[in-house]
């Protein structure tokens, strides 16, 4: 049991300093270690990360969208290790500006043919890259109908 | 395998028999605030078997079940089938596509089913042993979790390491 | 103490009542009731809301954008029974879409002139309402600098 | 009453002296993420006599003070002042505006002013009492708090009744 958790703390770690490589534009410092290294089964997982020119001590001094690019980087980490066919994301752009808003993009189109995303927004940006898009309604008070409102074309998908 | 269908009959706000098909690419679900997106999410997560009541935002089993509208009465069951494509054989050979199906009655009873065979819970978590599928966390996301997931509190993130070993 | 709670909680319910209608299109019930009424010093304050042809049970069931509204509301009501001069919200609008976003700064509006708002926000249709516009930028990485984006013509306020 | 100045020097990011002058109406801090828009927030709960550091988004006091970037040192000390004009006679009569500032240096000492006059956290907290001006939660809303102020445990619900009673 130990040494699966060693490796995978390991492989998790080299994904998520790659991943966070391109949520960030510039990142000095990025790092997963283990609060006691001594008692690896035990201790607690810390991370470190270090944005562009500043000099926070703890991933509590970022701001609300940096916090959520470093969740989304660890998540697709760990999801590297085990990988899902299929991952839901439920408005996890919602804190996120722009530039954010691409760059997150681009880390789901790296995934794309390896993973299904199934992503709920309110983000212009996101609708535009998705290839199917759904549109839930509740026309009638209290009940949902879908209305497909673009699908793409009926090829088969990978 | 990717998820190929879903639908939902008499759970949550799905009051009528609802089906989304998705391709294997990038699918958004889009709407007005209350319109039945996260209920979607939640669907998914207890066909795959969820237990915990407070990850699918009730208090108790039978708020799943449509609960009535204006013009509609309650039903008495609610019923979700979630079809799988098995493309790169990640699933046992014998299957091109699985599907799954989770039911629930007023009374508390439910059911699940592998294709037309009624079946337990531990079925399908064997089925999908290994293959990443389940309603764990790390391939349902939501905006909340990011908040816990970099907290203080780092059980939340243990957890996550622990799942993915 | 018990008098003043009390008289409080009523006079809370009143505006949160008015307020949810403000925000709400169209709303069955609206409440704010003590779970213990024999014990109102230690009891729990329960909200009950339900939208449009909806049965929700409880305020957990309601979507991310509906408890996000409610809140406002409960906050708002608060707000009236002692106004504070001002009122700073840090991205409350994020989960909102296009048609809250309105009746949330219509909710704003009301307060004109009783209230100063300054507002933290990514969403358009805020910035627009806007009389006076902050930007921020850390053009030198790890430093913030303010350009002032719109002001308002240089009219004494109220 | 409203806000009329707020000064920030060597507060979190903003290592440079920055003034923010602000109408009575609504005013909006628009930027990118990280760019420094909620320590803004921050500043104005901690001038206010904020004294809990998680409120402030910080494990200890000092981590409030300018910490450097690539090209700058750290500084010694933060300094936030609030001027507040005293239109509808909130305050006592005697001021037209009033102007707060808490200073913290790395030595863990910190001091109050208000005008020019050093005084202690109990004099600002006397002056704005029943003004509804204070670092309390009604008046300052983050989109954390919905979720807290609407879930099942009770007691941040009921600490807002109090504080408002
Ligand atoms: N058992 C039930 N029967 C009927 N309606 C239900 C049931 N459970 C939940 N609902 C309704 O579903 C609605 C919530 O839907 P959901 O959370 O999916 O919204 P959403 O589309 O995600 O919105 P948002 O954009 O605000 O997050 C609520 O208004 C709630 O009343
Ligand atoms: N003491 C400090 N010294 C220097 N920089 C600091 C200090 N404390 C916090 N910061 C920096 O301030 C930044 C966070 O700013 P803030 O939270 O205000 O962003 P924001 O504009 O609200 O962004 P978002 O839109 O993502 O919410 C972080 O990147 C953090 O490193
Ligand atoms: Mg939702
Ligand atoms: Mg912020």
């Amino acid at each position: 049991a130990l040494e699966r958790f060693t490796k995978t703390l390991q492989t998790v770690r080299t994904h998520f300093q790659e991943l966070v490589r391109l949520l960030f534009e510039d990142v000095e410092e990025a790092d997963l270690r283990l609060a006691d290294p001594d008692d690896p089964l035990q201790s607690d997982i810390l991370l470190y990360l270090r944005p562009r020119g500043k000099r926070p001590t703890s991933i509590n001094q970022l701001s609300g969208g940096e916090k959520t690019l470093a969740a989304i980087a660890l998540l697709f980490a760990l999801y590297l290790v085990k990988p899902s066919p299929f991952c839901i994301l439920d408005e996890v752009d919602a804190p996120l500006d722009e530039a954010n808003t691409v760059r997150f993009l681009r880390l789901l189109a790296h995934f794309y043919g390896k993973t299904q995303f199934i992503v709920v927004t309110h983000n212009k940006r996101t609708m535009e890259a998705a290839e199917t898009l759904y549109g839930i309604t509740m026309e009638e008070p209290g009940v949902s109908r879908v209305v497909a409102v673009r699908l793409a074309e009926a090829t088969p998908s990978p | 395998m990717y998820l190929a269908r879903l639908e939902l009959h008499g759970f949550k706000s799905f009051a009528q028999r609802t089906v989304f098909t998705f391709n294997g690419g990038l699918t958004a679900l889009v709407g007005p605030n209350g319109c039945g997106k996260s209920n979607v999410v939640d669907a998914i997560r207890w066909v795959l078997g969820e237990q915990r009541v407070r990850l699918l935002r009730a208090e108790r089993m039978e708020q799943l079940i449509f609960n009535g509208s204006r013009t509609r009465k309650p039903l008495g069951m609610a019923e979700v089938s979630l079809t799988l494509l098995n493309r790169e054989n990640r699933l046992p050979e014998a299957y091109t596509e699985i599907r799954i199906t989770r039911r629930l009655y007023r009374d508390g009873t439910g059911e699940y089913l592998i294709g037309d065979t009624p079946c337990r819970l531990r079925d399908i978590q064997e089925l999908f042993l290994d293959t990443g599928v389940g309603p764990n966390a790390y391939s349902i996301i939501e905006l909340r979790m990011v908040e816990e997931l970099l907290s203080e509190r780092t059980e939340e993130r243990r957890r996550l390491f622990e799942e993915a070993a």
